[in-house]
């Protein structure tokens, strides 16, 4: 496991987070769970639309570089939104408020969500 | 992924982990990243989940992702959950739900549901390990009081092992990546041994936020995979992350 320069002495002094490891602060939001589910993640999506398309549009392109027909991604669009009303309330509901708000196919955004399932294929 | 509960020489419980996410989902060689984990990082949002304007929890997660990966309610437990690859898999789950079998739950939902639900460490730890799942995964726990902090071994129907924190073995953190801890990891994967040897090296008295962070800092604990790093303080109801990079040289998991 004693790899350098991949591998390396245990690092000290990097607290408060700053220098090349550091990309970023994490900006902090309230879901209010009075909330109907669907109406929960209107603020984060709003200002988080345009990263998740892109990140949706980059399990496309992987999607399409294995299925080149695109037939995958049809699947996913035609078949997953059959999934969510299968899925527990509140999380289906919160799922099709998220489709709603970003405008992402629904069936995409149950694909991110189920995705720790999938993936294990 | 790696994940730690550790208990200061004074009885406080920390929790740290990396989230590391995107393996062998395309590669992009000008900038040497994984381009699925690049595309999370920005993804990456602090949610303070309230009712009746009181806070219930407090996550990181993905914007657009409902279950939880990473979370803490505060005074009470905290709550990381890493992936463990079978091949009773979450495939097997997936045909199961879709034939109609559907007597399991979705990884991310049941976490979701404890941090929303829990009352306490012990309830947590019950959901965790009885609950049936889709897919097989690690739950890393810690509480709020002294020698409460486990990581729960899951297939996706049994609890395979719950290994915890023991002053009398002297064994003061519990450390997960993504092999069960009983069994070598995959040599070439193997970010288990440089990060207990960190611990090691920090000692217990010296634990603390900042400490474990300096162990999530060190390569290749972070590795080109990694999208955050999340610091946890039971006792103070604290929680915070920060988007990570790792400068090449790097390992690329």
């Amino acid at each position: 496991q004693y790899v350098p320069p991949y591998t390396e002495e245990c690092r000290s002094g990097m607290y408060p987070p700053r220098g090349p490891t550091f990309k970023g602060a994490v900006t902090w939001y309230t879901v209010d769970l009075d909330l109907p589910p669907s109406k929960r993640w209107t603020e984060v999506i709003t200002d988080k639309k345009a990263n998740l398309v892109s990140m949706i549009q980059a399990i496309k392109d992987l999607a399409n570089s294995f299925v080149p027909s695109g037939k995958l991604i049809e699947l996913v669009d035609r078949d997953l939104p059959l999934i969510v009303n299968t899925l527990p309330y509140p999380f289906n509901e919160e799922i099709k408020g998220i489709a709603q708000d970003s405008g992402v196919a629904l069936g995409e955004v149950v694909l991110f969500n189920i995705f720790y399932e999938v993936f294990t294929v | 992924c790696t994940s730690l509960v550790a208990e200061d020489a004074n009885g406080n419980l920390f929790h740290g982990r990396n989230l590391d996410f995107g393996l062998f989902m395309g590669w992009d060689s000008k900038n040497r990243s994984w381009i699925i984990t690049e595309t999370l990082k920005p993804l990456v949002v602090n949610v303070d989940f309230t009712r009746n304007n009181r806070t219930v929890f407090k996550s990181t997660n993905f914007a657009g992702y409902v279950g939880m990966l990473t979370g803490i309610r505060p005074h009470t437990f905290t709550l990381t959950m890493n992936e463990r690859f079978s091949l009773d898999g979450g495939y097997i789950g997936i045909l199961e739900w879709i034939l109609g079998k559907r007597d399991g739950m979705w990884m991310s939902f049941l976490t979701r549901s404890v941090l929303e639900n829990a009352t306490s460490y012990e309830e947590a730890k019950n959901r965790l390990a009885q609950t049936k799942l889709l897919a097989p995964a690690y739950f890393i726990l810690g509480g709020n009081q002294t020698g409460q902090g486990c990581v729960i071994t899951r297939s996706r129907v049994l609890s395979l092992d719950i290994w915890e924190l023991d002053r009398k073995q002297n064994r003061w953190y519990v450390l997960e990546t993504n092999y069960d801890h009983w069994k070598d990891p995959f040599f070439l994967d193997d970010r288990r041994t440089p990060a207990m040897k960190c611990m090691n090296q920090t000692m217990q008295a010296n634990i603390s936020i900042k400490t474990i962070y300096d162990v999530l800092s060190t390569k290749p604990v972070l590795n080109k995979l990694t999208t955050y790093t999340t610091l946890m303080e039971v006792s103070k109801g604290r929680l915070e992350s920060y988007i990570r990079d790792c400068p090449n040289p790097c390992m690329p998991w």
